[in-house]
């Protein structure tokens, strides 16, 4: 799975 | 948040802005790809279905609310309100040709092969290619309007600007992401072209017009 980081990107 | 991802989103966010104030004052979509405001209005819905999932600031909320609204404005804008201004027959781009080889690609190659995720990737796939049919139609007339030109540099800025977040990113969070990576150094490709027809023209005053 994608990092947490990405998820807070747009 | 680090300063290049701000202002990238900022750009990002200038983009629309000036996008839809070049439409509502001038009453007018010339010159605009409907297609290109499809496809954007495709990836902003297929890649904030996490809304529904999970939440992560009010900037982050509220950005995401923001983009996806605008896309179906400006979609709105070009295929009902401003429809008589809207120039079809150059907006001639087959966008199934971006559409399939992207959702394949999404099936084949994400992170984890579960809806949502699959999703996401088929976004950051298709938005390093949606302004295709836009630059198509540019390059098909031979010309862009300032204003198209200036919206087209903001976003074609913010994308390349979240390329060097993303090596900060990686220097200083050990954070790393290959698939957005990749698609990101595609969709900033795209704009090179553009970009140094809008640094030699656009900012001497002159507007873009290739030759025939």
């Amino acid at each position: 799975e994608k990092q947490d980081a990405i998820k807070d990107e747009l | 948040m680090n300063i290049f991802r701000l202002v990238g989103d900022m750009s990002h966010l200038l983009a629309i802005i000036i996008l839809l104030m070049k439409m509502w004052k001038s009453r007018s979509v010339a010159g605009i790809s409907g297609k290109s405001q499809i496809l954007f209005a495709i990836v902003f819905t297929t890649r904030y279905l996490d809304l529904f999932t999970s939440f992560v600031s009010i900037y982050n909320t509220s950005m995401k609310v923001f983009f996806i609204g605008t896309s179906y404005v400006t979609v709105y804008f070009i295929y009902q309100h401003f429809k008589p201004t809207y120039d079809s027959n150059h907006d001639t781009f087959r966008v199934e040709f971006l559409i399939v080889p992207v959702g394949g690609l999404a099936f084949l190659v994400n992170h984890e092969f579960s809806l949502l995720e699959i999703l996401w990737t088929f976004s950051i796939y298709l938005e390093s290619v949606a302004i295709l049919p836009q630059l198509f139609m540019v390059s098909k007339t031979g010309e862009a309007e300032s204003i198209t030109s200036h919206y087209l540099f903001a976003l074609g800025s913010y994308r390349a600007l979240y390329l060097l977040n993303w090596i900060y990113r990686y220097y200083f969070e050990g954070f790393f992401d290959l698939i957005a990576v990749v698609a990101g150094c595609v969709q900033t490709i795209l704009y090179c072209d553009f970009f140094y027809l809008y640094i030699t023209k656009v900012l001497k005053g002159k507007k873009i017009s290739l030759p025939a």
